[in-house]
């Protein structure tokens, strides 16, 4: 399961 | 945060920065597509639902605020300030921006990373912010002649993402469990976008002559 990956980007 | 991204990011403020600037320095919005500056206000709050969940820097969070307010700022001068909305083209501005819309909320349905609330609307503001530019090039071809400012705002907007693929390549190599292809293939299409608009931009550069776009 790919953890939820947080949107480090703009 | 690596160089090309900083870049990017600073390349996107500087954007905006050019826009704000030719509207209130002109008081006017003469080749500006209105349709494109709404779409962006939907990229932003779309994209940015974890404002207030996720925090990962003062950074990031600033940009955010920044983005959308700048965004949502740009509209209301557009639609409401008396002065600048009388110079709006409305009738050149005809581009039916809603399926723009519609097309990438169904594509984010379809294309997504986990289909959750947050994720979809990820990738929605993904994908219409690809295709967001496109009323506003459509707008200029069909103007002719782009004042400088205009011409400078579409340039760094361009070159912004353009940034961003370099810090996609640079994240792949530099970091092991690095896959962000929703963003990339996305923004490589955006880039393509430009391609005409870069040629014409750095021809007129390179002659010193105005602008044009072929109609």
């Amino acid at each position: 399961e790919s953890e939820a990956q947080v949107h480090d980007e703009l | 945060m690596n160089i090309f991204r900083f870049a990017g990011d600073m390349t996107h403020l500087i954007s905006i920065v050019v826009l704000l600037l030719k509207i209130y320095a002109t008081k006017s919005c003469s080749g500006i597509s209105l349709k494109t500056q709404e779409l962006y206000v939907i990229v932003f709050l779309a994209r940015y639902l974890d404002l207030f969940t996720d925090f990962i820097s003062v950074y990031n969070t600033v940009m955010k605020l920044v983005f959308i307010g700048s965004s949502l700022a740009i509209v209301w001068c557009m639609r409401m300030h008396r002065a600048v909305k009388r110079t709006y083209d409305k009738e050149l501005d005809t581009f039916r921006h809603y399926f723009l819309v519609l097309g990438s909320f169904v594509l984010a349905l379809l294309l997504h990373e986990k289909f959750t609330f947050q994720e979809i609307f990820w990738a929605f503001s993904i994908y219409l912010e690809a295709v967001a530019i496109l009323p506003q090039l459509v707008m200029l071809q069909r103007s002719g002649n782009v004042d400088n400012l205009t011409g400078q705002y579409v340039f760094f907007l361009g070159a912004y993402r353009a940034f961003y693929i370099l810090n996609w390549i640079y994240r792949f190599f530099t970091e092991p469990h690095f896959s962000r292809w929703i963003a990339c293939l996305s923004g490589l299409v955006q880039t393509a976008f430009y391609a005409d608009f870069f040629y014409y931009y750095f021809i007129s550069w390179k002659n010193n002559a105005k602008l044009q776009l072929p109609a």
